[in-house]
């Protein structure tokens, strides 16, 4: 079997001065999780290691460098499945965590869940003795600025969503 | 939205996505990431997937799913994610992309959005890409 590991960094729009900057941040992201593969590690192993090190790249909207809500805070969401068992792991609205997706795989490994959400899935990254981590060391310059240019005047907080990519 | 699909020495195949969601959104609004089936899916006898676009559409054809669903009936992991992307887009007016891998390691990075930056890894080469065709 030759191991393989493919990544993306979303579907969207990415400004021109930002190229470099996604394609090298998946380029290492690929990196790191075939040299998970390389070493016999799991295709579990590999995918959470490649999201980690997307989710730690201010370049993408996961973990640091999330967009931010109509409120201004970060609500973010991951998930896990494992194709040899179907086990699968994931939070929803999660705050105050560096790598929503080694929450998400804690889910599949520690409970009988499948997803936890909000408050509930923060208390459980306390349990996992997951270091919280502030708001504000997850929002980039550049994720507040989008916020502050898209706020929409009539605050519909359905219109405002109309068109834009997840 | 970030995610990753893999298969490993063993065969075993895993998929993850993560995601800070969508500019704007509401307070507690959650999209296709956190849901099984539409924000990714793996299964050892198909393949595995991790899409990424516009969340509500994802969610509504269950788009990581659908794909494996074409891949069931045989189509490559290219043809599977261009006809689930092609009916999402008609269906629902969504655009997104996805990664899959099979069982046997065939890969695709695919998508309808005009970017999706994208890498892949197989037998000491890295491919990449951020505009269709590359």
């Amino acid at each position: 079997m030759l191991p393989v590991v493919v990544v993306h960094g979303g579907a969207g729009f990415v400004p021109k001065e930002r190229d470099e900057l996604s394609i090298a941040g998946v380029q290492e992201a690929a990196r790191r999780g075939y040299a998970v593969l390389k070493s016999g590690g799991s295709s579990m192993d590999a995918v959470v290691e490649a999201v980690t090190s997307l989710e730690n790249n201010p370049a993408f909207n996961a973990g640091r460098g999330s967009v931010l809500n109509l409120k201004g805070e970060i609500e973010m969401d991951a998930l896990v499945m494992d194709g040899s068992t179907l086990a699968c792991g994931a939070v929803s609205a999660v705050k105050r965590v560096a790598n929503p997706v080694c929450l998400a795989r804690l889910v599949m490994d520690k409970t009988s869940h499948v997803c936890l959400t909000a408050e509930g899935a923060c208390q459980f990254a306390k349990a996992m003795e997951i270091p919280e981590v502030t708001e504000e060391s997850l929002i980039t310059d550049y994720a507040r600025k989008r916020w502050q240019d898209n706020l929409c005047s009539d605050s519909n907080p359905v219109l405002c969503q109309m068109g834009k990519m997840g | 939205t970030v995610g990753a699909v893999a298969v490993d020495v063993q065969g075993n195949l895993a998929c993850a996505t993560s995601t800070g969601g969508m500019l704007n959104k509401m307070e507690g609004r959650v999209g296709d990431t956190a849901c099984i089936g539409a924000g990714g899916y793996a299964d050892n006898k198909i393949g595995a997937v991790s899409p990424t676009g516009h969340g509500e559409s994802i969610l509504k054809v269950t788009l990581a799913r659908l794909i494996l669903f074409h891949m069931e009936q045989g189509k490559s992991p290219k043809e599977a994610s261009d006809l689930a992307l092609t009916y999402m887009q008609e269906r629902v007016s969504g655009l997104a992309g996805a990664v899959v891998v099979d069982p046997k390691g065939t890969w695709a990075a695919r998508f309808n959005s005009r970017q999706m930056a994208w890498a892949a890894a197989q037998q000491e080469q890295l491919h990449y890409g951020l505009y269709k065709g590359e």
